[in-house]
């Protein structure tokens, strides 16, 4: 591996990114799950983690573009160079530009949005091109028949790792525990017909399920989710949480006990927590809340109390007025109380008891209803 | 000027896909060019033999047909010498 001359790099850990063009060649939301891929592989390797910024400089602004477009290297049109990036660094240094003259795809098709940016991050963060023809930080594009076989190799951890050391936790130390948590008698049976849960969120890309002191960690990625207890990743976190809400732009996850709430960063419990949930904007008179989801597009977030719910703009910050309403009046189908909700792939799932309501925001109905423990690979 | 044979017309399309390239990627400086039409010049041997060693190809200093098709190949645009 090799770094560009001078050695630079970001002197923070926590770094921002935004997309400012998007191509047209695949929907918004594929390219926004290609790039938090990508981004995911760095973090898996070093103490770095990334948030999503709408508006603003963010350090690593990525956009699509074509031929000559403003810096010092315009594209080629198809083939040949594919995307570039810059070093970390101010202003237009840490982005990376994409030469939308490719055909950008999810599979292998085409040019793998994933596996180039997966690269040009690895130019953002400091990396040059790797001798090494099996590493990702190589210059020629290689494609995978299997990207589910996709890893980073060891000369570039090793490239990454000299600039920003290992993740956290070393090695001795696993940061993610490397078995679950056995089936202990007592413990909640994921196959259980009957299973219900307290909370549900998403966190980058992965879905957590809580239940009493535990939850099961699902990915994308894996079909047989781990099993964990809450306190293995968050000492000081309650446990039989009431909600749970992933705020996908500040990469943050609320967790909700009683009338206080959590703020959580990956593994990190953030300063300042726990709050009351009357700081949100509650009235005196709620006590908890039964659920919690963000809508990611709208930038809004439901909280569920009993048969009712209110909405909370996260732009200002605020509770909305006009809130509560009734769940029957905008959730039809939904049935009160609500333990768990999250939104996945434009729907929100609704967990009620053993029940789960897929309900479409954009249709105002509920499209499914399903076991609770249907994402558990049962 | 007599027209160029084929294999002639296809080894200068290869130079200048090379020239190309190795100004792009291996800091050949373009000042050098005109004198580096002569494809036994010192420099850009030099340039071709890098190219290969780094592309992880065998090191011939020629543009053999191995090196011809990793040049076409899609690629990061950022270079793999200089800065």
């Amino acid at each position: 591996f090799r770094t560009f001359l001078g050695m630079p790099k970001w002197r923070k850990t926590h770094l921002t990114y935004r997309i400012m063009k998007y191509t047209t060649d695949l929907p918004r939301d594929a390219v926004d799950s290609a790039i938090e891929k990508a981004l995911k592989v760095w973090e898996e390797v070093t103490p770095l983690t990334f948030s999503k910024l709408y508006e603003g400089e963010a350090d690593i602004m990525i956009s699509f573009a074509v031929k000559e477009h403003g810096d010092f290297y315009s594209f080629d049109g198809p083939g040949y160079s594919l995307a570039h990036a810059y070093p970390p660094g101010p202003g237009f240094y840490g982005d990376i530009h994409f030469d939308d003259d490719e055909k950008w795809t999810e599979d292998t098709s085409g040019t793998n949005l994933f596996l180039v940016a997966a690269h040009e991050l690895g130019h953002s963060l400091g990396l040059f091109h790797s001798a090494n023809t099996e590493a990702l930080m190589h210059p020629v594009y290689k494609s995978f028949t299997d990207l589910t076989r996709f890893r980073l190799s060891q000369d570039d951890v090793n490239g990454i790792q000299s600039l920003y050391g290992p993740p956290p936790a070393s090695p001795e130390k696993p940061l993610v525990p490397t078995k679950s948590v056995p089936s202990v008698p007592g413990t909640p049976d994921k196959c259980d017909t009957a299973l219900s849960f307290d909370a549900i969120s998403t966190l980058r890309g992965e879905y957590l399920f809580f239940k009493d002191r535990y939850f099961w960690r699902k990915s994308n990625w894996n079909l047989e989710p781990e099993f964990h207890l809450i306190s293995t990743f968050w000492p000081s976190l309650p446990s039989y949480l009431d909600a749970a809400y992933e705020d996908n732009s500040r990469d943050i996850v609320f967790i909700f006990k009683g009338n206080k709430l959590w703020a959580i960063r990956g593994n990190e419990v953030q300063v300042g927590y726990p709050r009351g949930i009357h700081t949100l904007g509650f009235p005196p008179t709620i006590n908890k809340i039964d659920a919690a989801v963000s809508d990611k597009e709208k930038k809004k977030t439901y909280f569920f109390v009993e048969d009712k719910y209110w909405r909370f703009d996260e732009n200002s910050q605020s509770m909305e007025q006009g809130f509560p309403r009734l769940i029957a009046d905008d959730f039809p189908g939904v049935k009160p109380k609500v333990d768990a909700v999250f939104q996945a792939f434009g729907f929100f799932y609704f967990f009620s008891g053993s029940s789960q309501f897929e309900f479409d925001p954009n249709a105002k109905m509920v499209t499914h209803i399903l076991k609770s423990n249907s994402w558990l690979h049962c | 000027a007599y027209p160029l044979s084929g294999a002639a017309k296809e080894e200068d399309s290869n130079m200048d896909l090379a020239q190309q390239y190795l100004e792009k990627y291996y800091d050949l400086k373009t000042d050098m060019k005109q004198f580096v039409r002569r494809k036994d010049s010192n420099l850009i041997v030099k340039k071709i033999q890098e190219m290969q060693k780094f592309l992880g190809l065998e090191v011939t200093a020629k543009l053999d047909s191995d090196t011809l098709e990793v040049m076409h190949q899609p690629r990061c645009g950022v270079p793999d010498v200089g800065h």
